[in-house]
């Protein structure tokens, strides 16, 4: 097992902006010790090449080696205590699906994987903090709301600025994942370049148009994927918008805005 | 709760145009 001597993450000293995380480990192997990296960054952030890193790494493993026996006390640390199951290099945990993943209903649109394109993305849930039974079952519920959102309203109410949905990943009767078009760059990301020039006006504009629809246009369609007909001009709010929920794709010249992560969506009035 | 529900987009849009001018001003 290897064990982590230290974990760095780097955000953008002027936006804030999460960069990259970088995570230095030893370990063992035929009574040789290795040491090494892992690096997690987003797009369009420069790689750091070994070089560079080097002295980082040197200095964390000597830290670690310094330090005395009793301070080693922190769960992954060389010689600390053993970690836990789910925790950062511990045993691997199983979770029961049906605590994880939203049930699949008669009338979802299934998405066979075999027919997934380059041009397609798959959102699955994130399960980093599942471990714990109130956060499992809040997420469970961001991904029952967001799947049926897209069933039953999106993918009948389609907006040039809102991501298109497909349909969902079934695996034994729970949906593990939606599928959606690619959008190549978050708008975070976009702003990082400030060597193209972005149309504000245009974007904000897009977006607007975006929620505009969501706030005034849609109808809801039942559970025989007929309009109902008690539900026309329903209005529903995103609740997250951000830098992180817009991304931006290309129509010829033109960069065009569109929204995603409908997890928070819900019909204006409902609590969230 | 309606209408902060829709003053939420209309907030967030409005962090959105500010980051976006400072960044291409």
């Amino acid at each position: 097992a290897a064990v982590v001597l230290a974990a760095m993450q780097g955000v953008d000293p002027e936006t804030k902006a999460y960069l990259h995380t970088t995570i230095i480990f030893y370990h063992e192997k035929d009574g040789v010790e290795h040491h090494g990296f892992l690096r997690r960054s987003c797009a369009d952030v420069p790689s750091w090449n070994l070089d560079a890193l080097r002295p980082v790494v040197d200095v964390a493993i000597a830290q670690s080696h310094n330090k005395p026996q009793a301070d080693r006390s922190q769960p992954g640390e060389l010689d600390g205590p053993q970690v836990s199951p789910g925790e950062l290099n511990g045993p691997q945990v199983y979770f029961n699906p049906v605590e994880v993943f939203p049930a699949f209903r008669p009338g979802f649109t299934e998405f066979k994987p075999a027919n997934i394109t380059p041009e397609l993305y798959i959102k699955r849930p994130q399960l980093l903090f599942s471990m714990d039974p109130v956060e499992r079952e809040k997420r469970k519920s961001y991904a029952e709301s967001e799947v049926l959102l897209f069933e039953t309203v999106l993918q009948h109410n389609e907006h040039d600025n809102i991501v298109k949905y497909h349909g969902c990943i079934v695996v034994d009767g729970r949906v593990t994942g939606l599928v959606l078009e690619k959008l190549p760059e978050m708008l975070l990301m976009r702003c990082l370049d400030t060597t193209r020039p972005l149309n504000v006006d245009d974007i904000i504009a897009q977006v607007q148009s975006a929620l505009d629809h969501l706030h005034t246009k849609l109808h809801v369609r039942d559970k025989d994927g007929d309009k109902d007909a008690a539900m026309v001009h329903v209005p529903f709010c995103h609740n997250d918008i951000n830098m992180q929920n817009i991304m931006i794709t290309k129509n010829g010249d033109r960069e065009v805005a569109k929204l995603v992560d409908f997890d928070s969506c819900v019909r204006e009035g409902l609590p969230l | 709760a309606a209408e902060s529900c829709l003053r939420n987009d209309e907030r967030g849009l409005q962090l959105v145009e500010e980051e976006l001018r400072k960044a291409f001003p």
